[in-house]
């Protein structure tokens, strides 16, 4: 049995992919088996990631971890429920193919619900949701009163995770861990984080998600995009560590111990 | 006939809602009258703005300008032909009606091909393509040369907009202008923005677009979405303008400036 992480937030540019490939790199170099799925049928972002890792390693002779990826492909049957059973099939055939020989399986999602996404979302034993700092993002998880700063309720994806949990439930499958992480955060504007730090917090007791250590933002993250290469892969690529690095190296390790992961050393 | 604004790129958290709302606020302060649509059907940043500003004006009993706004529905029959031909009946529909009315339609789209999303790009007299400084964001419009940075080819929202602009020149409407912005730019990392910039140079010759000024990473762009404000409407409200606001109103000035719009003053 694989434990199968998914990034998910229907808000698009929250970090998913990002998230998704820097998880990806700390579980190889912590000598896990890993497999990938990336349900962005169109952007592919994470994928594409990992084929520029993988043009990297053979352009240059290295070594470098690679996750064994399955491409899932959508349905072109016309008629709507066909096709989300021809998905359903298809997803289910990769999940049990990467079980097979795989201790963790990566799921990236789209920033939209598609059907692969809602199944993932129930699928998930880890469930990782990215949020940029800010209420624009924050109104996809839940309406927030503008005098009071309070929560008012949850919106459209605080309800598709929802439903995907009732899903699993009804499987018979255990709770996910649900995790909310802030991610592209800047080091100033107090005011606008505390109000979304806030409100965080407050929807976290209501809904049942935790929230764990972030991402700052750091062009580290996202600069390496076109060899494949994450901050964690520099020590053997001969960098010199700038104070940046050495920061968003603690923010990836301190993100990864939060999650809490079978098998992983604390 | 409205001139018909488009704010579109399938690569999430770009800054699409963002860009639609401070056009409209600066459109409307010009006097012109704005009609709008929000294709992010479940999301609907654009038009949850708007009514957090509808609804600031109700509370603090202020006038303050809004877009003649239709919501549309996606069709729920199930063969994905019926379902395409009666949203392209409701999408023309709500197009005529607005413009019966209205000097400029903003249409605001989502992070995915929607078919919403493709006749809007076809529909649109100026399409904007607001991009993160990112080549992880740049890789939606082309692939690009690891070694030497040299763009490879065109991908998944190039030709999104490359079959829409068919469909338009079919139409035997003029082309349109599409213009891409930078947005969320730091004020640092300079070589990480010279290499997304070089390619976006080249790109822009091979494939038509045109390179406006965008906006920097500021958080005064989403601080007030609560309310439904931008920083253009601060002068009623009678704030003191901080350097950041002052510089933050001049890249919209130089945005709109730039878009070259029909009946608005240079
Ligand atoms: N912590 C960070 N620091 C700097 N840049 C970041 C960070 N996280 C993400 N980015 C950048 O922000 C943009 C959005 O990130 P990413 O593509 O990972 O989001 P996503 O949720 O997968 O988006 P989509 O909804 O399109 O799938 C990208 O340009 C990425 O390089
Ligand atoms: N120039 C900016 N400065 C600061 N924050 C910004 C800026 N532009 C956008 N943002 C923030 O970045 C996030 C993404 O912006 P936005 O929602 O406008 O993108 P989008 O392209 O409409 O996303 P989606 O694909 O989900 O529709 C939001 O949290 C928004 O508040
Ligand atoms: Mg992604
Ligand atoms: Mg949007």
């Amino acid at each position: 049995m694989a434990h199968i992480i998914v990034t998910g937030n229907e808000k698009g540019g929250s970090g998913k992919s990002t998230t998704a490939m820097h998880i990806f790199v700390a579980l190889a170099r912590a000598g896990m088996r890993v497999g990938a799925l990336d349900l962005d049928l169109r952007q592919r972002t994470f994928f594409r990631y990992l084929e520029n890792r993988e043009a990297f390693a053979r352009r240059t002779g290295q070594q470098l971890a690679l996750p064994r990826r399955i491409a899932l492909a959508a349905s072109d049957l016309r008629d709507r429920i066909a096709a989300q059973e021809e998905e359903e099939a298809r997803f289910s055939e990769a999940i049990a193919e990467l079980e097979r020989e795989c201790d963790f399986i990566m799921i990236d999602c789209p920033g939209s619900d598609s059907f692969y996404s809602q199944m993932a979302h129930a699928a998930a034993d880890t469930l990782i949701t990215p949020i940029n700092d800010s209420l624009v993002d924050f109104d996809l998880l839940a309406r927030v009163d503008p005098e009071s700063g309070r929560v008012l309720g949850p919106s459209i994806y605080s309800e598709m995770v929802w439903k995907a949990r009732q899903l699993r439930a009804r499987a018979g499958l255990r709770p996910a861990d649900w995790v909310v992480l802030r991610n592209r955060v800047s080091t100033l504007h107090a005011r606008n984080k505390h109000k979304v730090g806030e409100a965080m917090a407050e929807l976290s007791r209501r809904i049942g998600f935790r929230i764990v250590p972030g991402f700052s933002e750091r062009v580290i993250f996202r600069e390496m995009f076109l060899n494949g290469l994450t901050l964690l892969d520099l020590k053997e690529q001969g960098f010199t560590f700038s104070l940046s690095h050495v920061a968003a190296r603690q923010e990836v390790r301190d993100l990864v111990r939060a999650l809490n992961l079978p098998g992983l050393e604390k």
